[in-house]
């Protein structure tokens, strides 16, 4: 049973602009 | 076959054949006879104690059978017909006459000789040059009179600390022969090191020369030269020389059999055994894995490549690691490489062991999850990135089983309630 990668569109990035990756 | 390296390619020591270096090269004079015709006599009877007899003839440069040129010192010495380069008369001491010869590169002289058409001089000094002229230092002193003219002991000894040191001999300095003595200095006589000039770096020095020069100080005289009716005899007091030899080899170090020309016409060493430069003095680019050394009977001490695995162009020497076990250092190690051959792998970057280490893709990207995983750098040799909790995949780019995904990107992955 493969898990799905991460979906970077579901992160709330509110508090972590400085952590959002550029082409996200 | 090629006499740097033996019949299984191995380097060895090779050096460029015996020759006269001055053969054939310009010399610089001071002083020539001819440019206004002048009589010159040479004494023809003069046994010790005889009266002396005189033939004349005359110096002109504008004839060439009666010219002295200073080309004559280096052309071809023919005994049956012997052409002497001329000094104008009676250029007597305080006042000398000077022959420079440039010889184009750094030779290892063995010796200078000259031949004379004119009785020897009563003295002379051999110079040479090391630096093309800049400077120059004695070679040897010839004079009757070393102390008085030079201010040097007679034939003094040379020990092992004054090696390097000119001396001063009244031999060879006799007025007779009135013609045909030779005055022949070997560089390398009487010196204590000579027997084992491999290994003497003073001698190896010493004996080597860019230009020699050598300056006649004082003509030989009966003395008659202040008599009442001396123009005869000062006419006959002149410096001549047929030939002028400067018998050596092309400096090269052991590591070129042969000089030749380069594109601007400068003699320079055909070099071997990775070596460069006009002696072969130094590595060429990229041999830096080890010091440039002199090539010995024993030891070619050829130069070697750094080992930068195909990564790098660049490298220099670094003495700490080369007494540990090799000295080169690659620069700018490419295709992501990195370490002093280039043999692993930068950060951020890991081991494709499908690949050799020299193979231009033998380093890829860990590619880490920019929120899965924990840092950029992965295992060197997996590939495997540091995981948040709850994380997991080489690049941690999803949630291990019983976890799921959350909103937060500090802890990506929560547990299943």
């Amino acid at each position: 049973e493969v898990m799905p990668t991460l979906d970077m569109a579901l992160f709330d990035w509110t508090d972590y602009e400085d952590m959002k990756p550029a082409d996200t | 076959p090629d006499p740097c390296y033996d019949e299984h390619g191995n380097p060895r020591r090779c050096i460029p054949d015996f020759v006269n270096a001055a053969f054939g090269k310009e010399v610089k004079v001071s002083s020539t006879c001819g440019k206004t015709t002048r009589r010159y006599c040479a004494v023809t009877s003069a046994e010790k104690g005889d009266d002396r007899t005189w033939s004349c003839q005359t110096c002109d440069a504008s004839d060439p059978k009666k010219y002295h040129p200073p080309a004559y010192l280096t052309d071809l010495n023919n005994p049956h017909n012997l052409t002497c380069w001329q000094s104008e008369n009676f250029i007597q001491y305080p006042q000398n006459v000077t022959l420079t010869l440039s010889l184009g590169k750094k030779f290892e002289v063995t010796y200078v000789s000259l031949q004379f058409c004119s009785s020897r001089p009563e003295s002379m000094v051999i110079y040479k040059s090391m630096d093309y002229g800049k400077t120059w230092v004695t070679f040897q002193f010839y004079s009757s009179q070393c102390k008085k003219m030079y201010n040097k002991p007679n034939r003094a000894v040379i020990t092992k600390q004054n090696e390097q040191e000119a001396v001063c001999t009244d031999s060879h300095t006799d007025m007779y022969p009135l013609t045909g003595g030779l005055i022949a200095f070997s560089t390398l006589d009487g010196r204590p090191s000579a027997h084992d000039f491999d290994n003497s770096p003073v001698l190896q020095d010493w004996v080597t020369a860019t230009d020699i020069k050598v300056i006649f100080s004082r003509l030989h005289t009966f003395g008659d030269e202040n008599e009442d009716d001396s123009e005869l005899a000062r006419d006959s007091y002149f410096y001549a020389v047929s030939d002028l030899q400067v018998g050596g080899r092309c400096k090269c170090n052991g590591h070129a059999s042969r000089c030749v020309k380069d594109r601007d016409g400068s003699l320079v060493c055909e070099c071997k055994h990775n070596t460069a430069g006009p002696e072969c003095d130094r590595c060429k680019p990229f041999h830096y894995d080890r010091p440039w050394q002199r090539a010995t009977a024993r030891e070619a001490n050829e130069c070697v490549a750094c080992n930068c695995n195909l990564h790098a162009r660049r490298c220099r020497f670094n003495m700490e690691l080369y007494k540990l076990h090799s000295g080169g250092v690659c620069l700018k190690c490419r295709h992501n490489t990195a370490g002093r051959h280039c043999h692993y792998c930068k950060e951020g970057y890991f081991r494709d062991l499908s690949k050799p280490i020299s193979h231009r893709k033998a380093c890829k990207a860990c590619d880490c999850h920019p929120v899965g995983a924990a840092g950029k750098t992965c295992n060197q040799t997996t590939g495997q990135c540091p995981c948040k909790d709850g994380v997991t995949g080489i690049t941690c780019n999803r949630c291990s089983k019983g976890y799921q995904q959350s909103r937060s990107p500090i802890a990506p992955c929560i547990k299943i309630p």
